[in-house]
């Protein structure tokens, strides 16, 4: 139902815009509804303006803007449908170290009484980790986990 | 609910019985590449019903079953048990009264697959609608990955609607 | 031949004259998330002849000229030079007795773009032949990113063929 | 001409599969070639062997593992047309740091008299280059390109 979508939508736009501020450390983001007479046809238009920057089409943003862009979004869509747990595979891969600990204190920021899972490459996001478990293949082709620390 | 362990075995590349158990807070999981982190994803994705082999990274549905290495040989079959404890008191309808509710999945080489709550048999439909109770689906947003994030950011205004309406 | 040196105006985040002197060996460039890291490796494809919007991440070709920001107004222009040395005694036909050939891309608002070779006017097929006397194309195999690598991995054989049949 | 086509087949399978285990330290990458009555249909098919391992698809190779197949096909396609430069942008992100070190010295034995420019976030790549440009924002939305270090 259309009521529904709406109510939806202006959480999720109420999540995003407060979220991309924190990541770009400024700048403005918001969701924009393309209303359209055919309602198969409208859509949602995401509309990203870091800092200082004049940004016409999404596709001219670096890889990094892209990754935070992106993240915004999910992390707004989660709030809203909040599940009891959250796996992350290595989305902080694009990201530079500043941007890294930004990502990760909004994680910190979610993660409330929920359980977050973050598979990552970036030791700067192990090292703030609670616990930590490392996967190795000792033998070839046969995974073997590991716990490494814990707080 | 929350997580609490996870268990594969002959599941991808965990021949052996393999238990995760999880925290509350956050947990890192690291290693090097190809050494069997993502896996782990694709058996929560995988025990929480997912059925379409490309979102397992696979061609079909029996390649989740360990295919064998160097010092090891395939294994018949593949299982995965995930148990949830009921810490918030919010338990799926039906299962107030469940400290803990135990997921399995287990795959033959010949394609069949068979799924429990609690040990008893149960099929996939019921599978769906608990994980759905719990607000988490293989699809929600509970699991999100590099290649997603980059993509939603250059896709059509239809796709983020799509996206949004199943938040809805 | 090899680079000797980048000179941009105008051209996406370097409203001002921007110098890059290369030199042999590896070259590292690092910097934080959107400081315009790309932006440069844009500038050699956009001077080398590239004319399609997408992979130059603009949706039409004025997209290149720098469009504003915080403290800086638009530029009514954007302008690319390279500087190619002779170092190795291979020049293009017709470069022979030249030391250094230089390739000058301009571009203004109402979407007219001119080409220099030495400063003299000529066309863009002339910058296309340049290029693949010497070896490389904004389309071969000297610019290589990420996204690129990992789709070769699953593409289509058709698809990979077809790689192979450029370099042929 | 197919004979041309051939040959450079030959020519890239026989980089392919000399670089292949130099990034995965052993196993066998070769490529395949699939006939087909219309040669328009024909293909080639990349067939990786990772040490120790059965994959029966490439889909179900990790981020990493993808990368360095990728990487091994390109600088493969590279050597048979070799061009005077090469940039390489941000090819390494998906590596762990054994493999950027794998990568690295790749790139060092084809960099041979050619220039190769790589854009990267790995303290370890910047670290082993001959130069080091750094890239930043000082009035936003502008670039600034500052050396760094020579060797
Ligand atoms: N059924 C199977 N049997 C055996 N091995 C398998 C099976 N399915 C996948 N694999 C292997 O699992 C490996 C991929 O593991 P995974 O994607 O979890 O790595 P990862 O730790 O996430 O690495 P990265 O850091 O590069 O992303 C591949 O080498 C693949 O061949
Ligand atoms: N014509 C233009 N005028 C002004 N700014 C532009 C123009 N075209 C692109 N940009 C800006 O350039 C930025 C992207 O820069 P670039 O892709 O080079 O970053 P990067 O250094 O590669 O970052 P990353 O490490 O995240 O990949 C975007 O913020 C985009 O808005
Ligand atoms: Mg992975
Ligand atoms: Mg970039």
């Amino acid at each position: 139902s259309s009521e529904r979508f709406l109510s939806t939508f202006e959480m999720v736009n109420g999540y995003f815009s407060e979220l991309f501020p924190k990541l770009f450390m400024g700048g403005k983001g918001f969701l924009r509804l393309i209303e359209n007479e055919d309602i198969l046809e409208s859509g949602v238009e995401i509309v990203p303006q870091p800092p200082g920057k004049r940004v016409k089409n999404v596709a001219a943003l670096s890889n990094g803007e892209k990754a935070l862009v992106g993240i915004a979004m999910f992390m707004s869509l989660f709030s809203v449908r909040p599940a009891p747990f959250l796996f992350l595979d290595e989305v902080d891969s694009p990201l530079d170290e500043k941007n890294v600990d930004r990502f990760y204190s909004l994680v910190r920021s979610i993660s409330g009484d929920r359980q977050v899972i973050l598979i990552t490459h970036k030791k700067r996001s192990m090292e703030l980790a609670d616990y930590l478990y490392g996967v190795t293949m000792e033998k070839p082709g046969v995974s073997k986990v590991v716990t490494m620390t814990t707080r | 609910m929350r997580l609490k362990t996870l268990e594969m075995v002959g599941f991808k590349t965990f021949p052996e019985k393999t238990v995760i158990r999880f925290s509350p807070g956050i947990t890192a999981i690291a290693g090097p590449n190809g050494s069997g982190k993502s896996n782990i994803v694709d058996a929560i994705r995988w025990v929480m019903g997912e059925t379409a082999p490309t979102l397992l990274r696979t061609k079909s549905l029996e390649d989740v079953i360990f295919s064998g290495s160097e010092g090891h040989p395939p294994t018949s079959f593949a299982e995965v048990n995930l148990i949830l404890e009921n810490s918030d008191g919010i338990a799926p309808s039906g299962f107030e009264s469940c400290a803990e509710i135990q997921v399995t999945r287990r795959a033959y080489r010949d394609g069949e697959s068979e799924f429990f709550i609690n040990r008893s048999p149960c099929r996939l439909k019921d599978i769906n609608e608990l994980f759905l109770d719990i607000g988490s689906g293989s699809r929600g947003y509970c699991i999100i990955e590099q290649a997603k994030v980059q993509q939603v950011v250059v896709s059509r205004p239809e796709d983020v609607k799509l996206l949004i309406e199943e938040a809805a």
